[in-house]
């Protein structure tokens, strides 16, 4: 038997919206410990890691580990059939093949179930080995986003550099090119309006533009992305998700012949 | 140009 109870039912939209067109099926995995997520993009570029803590459901029961093969663009179908201040609700019985999500207004004067079948997923779990990184930017989310964007409409790939004059967005195409540097900057109203720098080695990477602008649906969930970047190694983009988790996308670079 | 890489020649299946 599982239940699984999040009073903010958003979080649980948001996640789908910003997982749904990077990965078509994936196996949800709950324990004790959460509710979680690994899969890789179908070319096996990038990877996509989410946490949802079971501290963070109102209430969380599941007896035994399961792990359940959902449709993400069937599963975001049917969240977005839920109000943002909806309370959500997923529920499954054991040896079932299908999860039900329940959908409570905040005033419970509406209550609406949808049922969802599960599918057989193979799925190959992959370790993901505790790394050193070169360099960690935090910056604000939405600042990022306005980078991905911009720059794609001047190139394919993104080169990241950081060094101690900041962290350096570049991109090359027909029309030309395009340099962002953002420095440090810790002197701002809010906290997570500061970007943070904190470099043990200069680096210098090459990535895909179009997953970046993936990753930047997860926006929504967090005012800040941290970019963990070393030399050879995916980077690593994580949105925390406030009180939960957190949603990392980890993208292979670019790599010279 | 730069080849791209493959998560799975980074982690390795567990």
């Amino acid at each position: 038997m599982l239940e699984l109870r999040l009073v903010q039912g958003s979080l649980l939209k948001k996640v789908l919206e910003a997982v749904k067109d990077l990965v078509n099926d994936a196996n949800f995995d709950c324990s004790a410990t959460g509710f979680s997520l690994q899969a890789m993009d179908s070319s096996h570029v990038a990877l996509v890691a989410l946490l949802l803590r079971s501290e963070g459901f109102e209430h969380y029961r599941c007896d035994r580990n399961i792990s359940m093969g959902m449709n993400l663009g069937n599963m975001a179908k049917m969240l977005k059939c839920a109000g943002n201040d909806d309370i959500i609700t997923l529920k499954a019985d054991d040896g079932s093949d299908v999860v039900t999500f329940m959908f409570e207004s905040p005033t419970q004067d509406k209550i609406a179930d949808f049922e969802m079948k599960l599918m057989d997923i193979d799925s190959e779990h992959l370790g993901i080995p505790e790394a050193e990184y070169h360099a960690i930017v935090r910056m604000p989310s939405s600042e990022f986003a306005r980078i991905c964007k911009d720059l794609s409409s001047i190139g394919d790939t993104v080169v990241i550099s950081v060094t101690k004059e900041g962290v350096k967005f570049s991109t090359r195409g027909d029309i030309g090119t395009a340099n962002i540097v953002c420095r440090q900057n810790t002197t701002v109203d809010k906290p997570e309006e500061a970007t943070v720098i904190e470099m043990n080695e200069p680096v210098s990477l090459t990535f895909a533009l179009r997953y970046f602008n993936s990753f930047t649906k997860a926006t929504p969930l967090s005012n800040t992305v941290t970019l963990s970047l070393s030399s050879e190694l995916p980077v690593v983009v994580e949105y925390k998700i406030a009180e939960m988790g957190y949603i990392r996308f980890y993208l292979a670079p670019k790599i010279e012949d | 140009d730069p080849k791209q890489g493959n998560i799975l020649s980074f982690f390795k299946k567990s």
